[in-house]
């Protein structure tokens, strides 16, 4: 596998929780769903509950007219009618020495991830990023079955018949947006936005991986001399002392009638 | 381009902190806001290559230099932001999110985040009630020159100042929010248009929060002051 980030955004499906009667384990080892058997359906992701109700037209869109009244709202469906199963597939076949981690740059509001029958755990939080080691739990043929459940806020809220900004408020006791009750200007959307919201990739090293630099300029002389200063985390995944050489290079953009030969 | 490469040790099965020593730049092609200047950007390239392996990782990002202060203005109470040392009059827009069901796209962004700076705009102000925006959202700020007032998940409806007064204390976990923050913060840091964290909208977070991001969005006194006087400028030419 190349070093670097695979992002995961095509061939997802999804279905409702209370609508599959296999466990993670089984999704992701004996049983796994096939997109054109109900209750399973082609899923938007990254995106939400009711993006993938939209696309697949089992909900009117909200945007439209009143549309957004007959949807079920979250308040009288209850939680587990928009907790909702997310599966796909990947390829990823290792060389030695390399390692892989497997990312969620968000999901609302909680998760379980399962990988060829081994179950993770992802703690609550709309605005937290989650990355799991799955260089073990990789299959050797190199075809690999995921299954996500996302679970909605723990506070969805009720809206109110008059409305107001922010519903009855409930949603602030979680640690995500607060628009989805509804707002002055913005009608509550029905599943709190729950879903896999952002981003999900591989990323595959060798035995050290750089996380999270941080690059920070200071000025002095006017702006005439300037020092880029860069720290980074630096993680070694191996059993072995790793010698390495760390490399940064900046440059500019090639601008106007200047080309490198 | 500048290049510079260091040798290091790591444990096995461990994970270090590591500061690589400054690269000096002389008059830097500066980022500048929306209507004031180019928004030179430069790519940063981070690799690290491990013996009788190879290239283990790399990391990749656009990078501005500017340096972006903002203070309140004992006259008005009002905030005023200066870019490089200039003082800019900020024209700013409200942001809540592209789209209620979170189908967020590059396209979109930049679409949304050009018509800003089409009309004018020079800061966009994230909504605490809405997202911590995107690295796709901050990518296009910083080639439109918009900067970024990014509000934490506090507001006055939900936290402490609604009708009925709801949840005084903002959220029931309060270190998980503080780890959310955190997170957020390591997500989005190195965006050159990224110019403001604020606590919430119409509300100051709970005081252990509020002092908290305070605390820990302070910049580190490492980078305040200049290198030894021997990098003078004269001695550098």
């Amino acid at each position: 596998a190349a070093v670097g980030k695979k992002v995961l955004d095509a061939g997802w499906f999804a279905a409702r929780s209370t609508e599959v009667d296999f466990t993670g384990v089984e999704l992701t080892t004996t049983h796994p769903p096939h997109s054109d058997q109900a209750p399973w359906l082609k899923a938007v992701v990254p995106g939400t509950v009711l993006a993938t109700l939209v696309k697949n037209k089992l909900v009117p869109d909200p945007f439209y007219g009143l549309e957004n009244e007959s949807i079920l709202d979250i308040a009288d469906s209850g939680r587990e009618y928009y907790t909702f199963w997310f599966f796909t597939t990947f390829e990823c076949k290792l060389s030695t020495n390399q390692h892989v981690d497997l990312n969620f740059r968000a999901i609302n509001y909680s998760a379980e991830v399962y990988l060829n029958g081994h179950k993770e755990v992802l703690p609550k939080g709309m605005f937290r990023r989650h990355s799991i080691d799955i260089t073990h739990i990789l299959n050797p043929d190199g075809e690999n079955l995921l299954a996500v459940l996302v679970y909605p806020p723990d506070h969805p809220g009720r809206i109110p018949p008059e409305g107001g900004q922010g519903g009855d408020h409930e949603i602030g006791k979680d640690v995500a947006a607060q628009y989805v009750e509804g707002w002055d200007w913005m009608a509550p959307i029905r599943d709190r936005n729950t879903g896999i919201w952002d981003e999900v990739s591989l990323s595959i090293t060798g035995p050290v991986k750089i996380v999270d630099p941080h690059l920070v300029s200071s000025f002095f002389d006017n702006y005439k001399r300037a020092y880029l200063n860069t720290t980074v985390e630096l993680v070694n995944k191996s059993d072995s002392v790793a010698e390495c050489s760390l490399t940064i290079q900046v440059g500019t953009e090639l601008e106007g009638d200047v080309y490198l030969v | 381009v500048h290049l510079q490469t260091q040798q290091l040790s790591i444990p096995a099965g461990s994970s270090v902190q590591y500061t690589l020593p400054e690269l000096f730049f002389y008059k830097p092609n500066l980022w500048w806001p929306n209507g004031m200047g180019k928004q030179s950007l430069y790519d940063v390239e981070i690799t690290v290559n491990v013996e009788n392996h190879g290239e283990s990782d790399s990391w990749s990002q656009h990078f501005g230099f500017r340096k972006i202060e903002s203070y309140i203005d004992s006259n008005t109470g009002g905030r005023l932001f200066k870019v490089n040392g200039k003082p800019i009059f900020i024209r700013g827009g409200n942001w809540i999110l592209s789209d209620g069901l979170l189908r967020l796209s590059k396209k979109r962004y930049e679409t949304d985040i050009k018509f800003h700076a089409d009309m004018n705009f020079n800061m966009m102000r994230c909504w605490g009630g809405g997202l911590a925006e995107r690295p796709d959202f901050y990518h296009y700020c910083d080639i439109y020159g918009l900067l970024v007032w990014q509000e934490f998940w506090i507001t006055g409806d939900c936290d402490g100042r609604g009708d009925p007064v709801s949840n005084p204390n903002g959220p029931l976990d309060h270190d998980l929010f503080l780890l959310c923050a955190r997170d957020t913060v390591k997500l989005l840091r190195n965006h050159p248009s990224l110019a403001l964290w604020v606590g919430g909208n119409e509300q100051v977070p709970p005081e252990d929060i509020n002092t908290a991001l305070k605390k820990d969005l302070q910049l580190h006194p490492y980078f305040e002051t200049s290198m030894d006087c021997e990098h003078s400028l004269k001695d550098i030419c």
